[in-house]
């Protein structure tokens, strides 16, 4: 097996920091 | 006491009637069917059927689940239908879900139907927190299951508010977050977008591919309690036994691959795990009920045995299949370039 989430792991990085702004500060 | 009489007045008047047949549900994961099965029917001739009526020839991943108390049971191949501890009242219900899960999608699942009824489960799975999923990764999973559904973005057709009725995101990634369903939806689609080509099978074949990786997918969880009657998870899965502290069942303590494990058993309510490197010491445990025990063995002799198949190549079934896979395949391509 690749690393995990092999081709997609840019995407999640992506979507990871468009999402940062905008955590709960609980979250 | 007077379930277990009423249970059984059940069973003899089902087994006495005339006809000598009784009715079942059988709940997919995108359909309900009831067939009349025989009283002499075994579970093997209901399961074939289920499976020649769905179209689906890679069983071996699938099994009819049924509630039991507090907890679940599959259906026994080789016992009567009637035999299995199951509600008697007519029609009697069954799940019909994946049991067993592939160690890599892409490479084991062939048939389409095969993936579809994947997909859906593992989707279920994760939108209703079964599977920890993180917020990325359940956004790129959405973005897939839309593709799945709903074929290329078109701008035109899919105008802002077009997902507000999908359930795509977990309940618990959304309140992580301060975002509106405008500002998730517009994340969604911006991802969508970029799936552009992909049918629908291909759609979800990369969620799988996604949702593979997820620590979480193709483990069976159950409680039990070490020697010292520490309470620990056991985890069931294609590659092995797991061994998790109950606060984290992604990361386990210990690991037992199925190639490393000489021996299964258990006596009454003890399990015992016997390594083959006969230095490291046996592991032994309580699960809670002695029906846990069995389900538990039945599931470690189901993925030992898909594990031990795997690395003896594929049989010439599967051979057949995944050659007339790639045929149909190429005849779909050829037919969108056509288009």
């Amino acid at each position: 097996a690749g690393p995990k989430f092999g081709p997609y792991q840019k995407a999640l990085r992506e979507i990871r920091n468009s999402l940062l702004p905008f955590a709960n500060e609980t979250g | 006491m007077a379930r277990a009489l009423a249970s059984r007045m059940g069973l003899s008047a089902l087994k006495r009637k005339q006809t000598k047949s009784f009715s079942v549900r059988i709940v997919t994961m995108d359909a309900e069917m009831e067939f009349s099965c025989e009283v002499k029917w075994k579970g093997k001739d209901l399961f074939d059927l289920v499976c020649r009526t769905v179209g689906l020839r890679e069983s071996w991943f699938f099994g009819l689940q049924y509630n039991i108390k507090d907890t679940v049971a599959w259906l026994k191949m080789d016992k009567k239908v009637l035999d299995h501890d199951v509600c008697k009242e007519e029609p009697i219900t069954f799940n019909f879900l994946a049991k067993f899960y592939p160690e890599n999608a892409e490479e084991e699942l062939v048939q389409e139907i095969t993936q579809h009824l994947f997909f859906l489960q593992v989707k279920k799975e994760i939108l209703d927190e079964e599977i920890y999923c993180p917020p990325e990764a359940s956004v790129l999973l959405a973005s897939y299951a839309v593709q799945a559904k709903y074929g290329d973005y078109d701008p035109t057709a899919h105008k802002p508010g077009f997902l507000a009725r999908e359930e795509l995101l977990p309940k618990r990634v959304i309140n992580l977050y301060q975002m509106t369903p405008e500002m998730w939806e517009e994340r969604i689609a911006a991802w969508y977008a970029e799936h552009r080509g992909r049918t629908r099978d291909e759609a979800e074949m990369e969620y799988l591919k996604i949702a593979q990786d997820l620590e979480m997918y193709g483990v069976n969880y159950f409680f039990i309690r070490n020697k010292k009657g520490t309470s620990l998870l056991l985890g069931v899965d294609a590659l092995g036994l797991h061994i998790y502290d109950p606060q984290n069942k992604l990361t386990p303590k210990i690991s037992f691959p199925w190639n490393e494990i000489r021996n299964i058993s258990y006596s009454d309510k003890e399990f015992a795990i016997k390594p083959l490197d006969k230095k490291i010491e046996v592991f032994k445990f309580n699960s809670s009920k002695l029906r846990v025990n069995k389900l538990i063995l039945q599931l470690c002799i189901g993925n030992h045995d898909l594990f031990m198949r795997r690395r003896r190549g594929d049989s010439l079934e599967v051979q057949q299949m995944k050659s007339q896979a790639r045929e149909e395949k190429a005849r779909k391509q050829m037919e969108r370039q056509r288009l």
